[in-house]
């Protein structure tokens, strides 16, 4: 089903490819780069608590392209998180497109509750296909119907079809974390990204 | 169904994105950057004839990493096509990622039947999300057997999707080709993809 092939499709098409080592010099895995992040912008290591990459699953399927975005306690609107620099990129040639990129980025997150805790650094990003399948529902005229009926159908299987193929793969499990999460309630309240992750 | 699921999030999550122009200074849609690329490197106009992004799909699923390794007229091992420079990077925030980088590789095809022929340039490039369905078969125990069992529905399903999907597209019509092929036939003899995307 649709769901469940996005997760297969995210895993071996992205996260088996960015997230372990390799053992080559050219392609470092998530671990690695964090830390050359870490010296290089001189942080200590509690700064940075959680070597892995957070994947959000937002129930409504909306990423914005900043998540900053969805990092206010609303209707505030101090954002929580901020973009940062990101990490080293990942080259390398994929199925006759030479040199492909693949980044991740790095946010800050600022804990507005305790203004005078540290901020805390991750590597986090939406899961794209969530994206792509909201640009499907909103853009496409003949697909947007089946989409939308399915729509709750087809994030939680994505959803649970990727936590299991996370869970049962060596390489990837310790690499990274899922949030699944519901970002609208009935008072279209936005949830603080920025909250979920400290947790 | 996964093979149109697939074709759809190649659609909205790439082609859509990659290939029109948007009117904006930093997003360069394919024709701007084949003619960014003609000037670039003095070439003729002649020399890159279809100003379009060609998208391979091979029955078999399997693309290379380096599309010449499938441009021989086998058992001979000379090469058709070669990597040539890329297209400019295309780059913009996506899903929470910062500055996501899209390229698109040239590939200099040298027509070996007649060796006076000047050389064409064309941009070419495997349907990604086939060399990843190709290596969920090859790499996941759990699904392996479902997807090699369904393997000829999904890329029938995928190729007649996507045709339609950019058929239909407006933006997108005039801007891609499609070359769906048989790539190993009884003897697994190559096809010589350079041979298809020259007629
Ligand atoms: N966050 C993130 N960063 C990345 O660099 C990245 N690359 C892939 N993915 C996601 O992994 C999965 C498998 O990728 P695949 O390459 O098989 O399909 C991709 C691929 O066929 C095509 N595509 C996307 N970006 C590129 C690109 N830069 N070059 C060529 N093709 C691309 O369009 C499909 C859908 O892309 P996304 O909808 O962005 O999500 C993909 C997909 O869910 C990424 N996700």
């Amino acid at each position: 089903d649709y769901g469940s092939g996005m997760a297969y499709n995210f895993f071996y098409g992205y996260l088996r490819l960015v997230l372990p080592e390799f053992g080559t010099q050219s392609v470092k895995g998530i671990k690695k780069r964090i830390e050359t992040f870490i010296n290089k912008h001189r942080l200590s290591d509690s700064a940075f608590p959680v070597k892995k990459l957070f994947i959000l699953i937002p129930k409504s399927l909306y990423i914005p392209t900043d998540l900053k975005d969805v990092s206010t306690d609303w209707p505030d609107d101090k954002c929580w998180m901020d973009a940062a620099m990101s990490l080293e990129d990942q080259v390398f040639d994929r199925a006759g497109v030479k040199q492909r990129l693949y980044k991740n980025s790095v946010y800050k997150i600022k804990n507005r509750d305790s203004p005078g805790a540290q901020p805390v650094y991750v590597v986090a990003e939406g899961a794209t296909p969530l994206k792509t399948c909201y640009d499907v529902i909103n853009g496409d005229p003949k697909m947007s119907r089946v989409f939308k009926d399915h729509q709750h159908d087809i994030i939680l299987s994505f959803y649970k079809t990727l936590r299991d193929i996370i869970r049962d793969s060596d390489d990837c499990r310790d690499l990274c974390e899922i949030i699944y999460y519901v970002d609208t309630d009935d008072n279209k309240k936005r949830i603080n990204v920025a909250r979920i992750i400290l947790e």
